[in-house]
């Protein structure tokens, strides 16, 4: 089981379109993959169809409540790919998770019974380094930065890095990162400017694979439905489907 | 003093452009404004061009560790516009604050003594409704929701909405509301159609002004000027400052 956080304190960077796409490609390529929720926003909950206001059971009783629900993992209408839902009420974790010695751990205990089950479980995160994004890093094998090439953007990375660094001391040594450019337009030259900026400054912490703009991804999100499926023949499908390879690369060479 | 919080959970919307490019406008006019970043990302900060690490004291002295230091608020390189910047200390907000009693008060409060300083005080709030959203709606006059035509920022109003009937029962009865539509592609259908929607679900609640999108933001932004300034013959120069009249006729009628 193979665990990929999708986290960045910048706001709109496709966090959850990244986390919706990548997991509909690994799931569409034969591997089991858990996706979760973990913004209050509940998004990946939309962009999978599902509605919040009918989910009795979220993310939030695994982490806050610790109800223990059994039907707190869904199936989606995709093969291989089941979805941990959220609502309002993980927003609340702020509030209570950091009194709790040991709270950074509750995920990574929590995905124990899953080590066979699934081979990736990918966490979409909220755009706020809070007790939640903590608790996702510490469950972490890998850290996925969806990055725009806007200059607040970039400039977010830096309390990123912190965390990270703060992370890997604490409580996740083995935490990995790579950036990945979202939304990148070839033709806006402020975007090809920092994208040298970023590949001189990041060099081998970037992805290969870029996911330039594509309006099929929003039309895909009014649909509940990941882009493959969508709009199968879109410049961004084949740009997710690059990713997954990518990232099934380096899984295997680490 | 007319106070207008800009806030929306959904991340990346024009939160802090909008702050930045509007403040700057209503200063250009000759009413003297004080913008608060209560952001941890302190883009406002940068957008003005001030770097958290050369600022000792920020926001979070004023609302969590409450120092009372003087030197906190900084004139800008701008007539009339004056900045209390942020740092990551903001963040913290949701750990200590919302065990104190009445601690939605706190920037209300802090703002009295500027009754007759400033014309307009205008907050930048963090992608997050947590104690720092709250005590920005209690001090508000007027709630400013910059909001893209787009599924997942349509979706957000309801939290917003939510929280905005909270405020105005428990902190703020006065608490009004207006949708500012920012970052609209007149080509992008999508984005024709859910403009749509939203004059009809929200009609009267609509800012006239519509922002479009405008890539002179991202330069601005870079350069650490508002927009009027970078490049004031730019389309977003100009739809800012028909926001500004539009606001203070708003004000005037209320
Ligand atoms: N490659 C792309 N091309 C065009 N639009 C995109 C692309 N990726 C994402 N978007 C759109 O940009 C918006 C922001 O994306 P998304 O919600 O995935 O970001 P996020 O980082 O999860 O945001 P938040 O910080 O609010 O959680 C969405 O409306 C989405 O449809
Ligand atoms: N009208 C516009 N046209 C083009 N780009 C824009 C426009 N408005 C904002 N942007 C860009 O979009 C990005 C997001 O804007 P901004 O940071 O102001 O949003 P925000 O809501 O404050 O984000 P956050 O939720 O992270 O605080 C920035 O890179 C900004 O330069
Ligand atoms: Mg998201
Ligand atoms: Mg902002």
């Amino acid at each position: 089981m193979y665990t990929i956080a999708i986290a960045n304190e910048k706001g709109g960077v496709a966090k959850t379109t990244t986390t919706t796409s990548l997991g509909a490609c690994l799931a569409q390529l034969g591997h089991r993959v858990l996706v979760i929720d973990l913004d209050p926003q509940a998004n990946l909950s939309l962009a999978l169809g599902m509605e919040s206001a009918n989910i009795s059971s979220t993310v939030a009783d695994i982490l806050i409540s610790q109800t223990n629900p059994n039907a707190i993992v869904h199936h989606t209408s995709l093969n291989n790919l089941d979805l941990i839902p959220a609502n309002y009420q993980i927003g609340l974790a702020d509030r209570y998770l950091p009194v709790q010695s040991s709270y950074e751990y509750k995920l990574q205990k929590y995905l124990q019974q899953y080590i066979d089950v699934y081979d990736f479980v990918i966490l979409d995160c909220p755009p706020h380094l809070g007790a939640v994004t903590t608790i996702a890093l510490t469950a972490a094998d890998l850290l996925l930065i969806p990055t725009q090439v806007e200059y607040f953007s970039v400039y977010a990375l830096r309390n990123l890095m912190d965390l990270v660094r703060k992370i890997r001391h604490q409580t996740n040594p083995r935490l990995m990162y790579r950036l990945l450019i979202t939304m990148y337009d070839r033709r806006n030259k402020i975007h090809r400017i920092l994208n040298e900026h970023l590949h001189e400054s990041f060099n081998s912490g970037l992805m290969n694979t870029i996911i330039e703009t594509d309006t099929k991804l929003r039309e895909s999100q009014i649909a509940g439905k990941p882009i493959i499926y969508h709009s199968p023949k879109s410049r961004s499908s084949s740009q997710y489907q690059a990713l997954a390879q990518e990232i099934l690369e380096y899984v295997q060479e680490t």
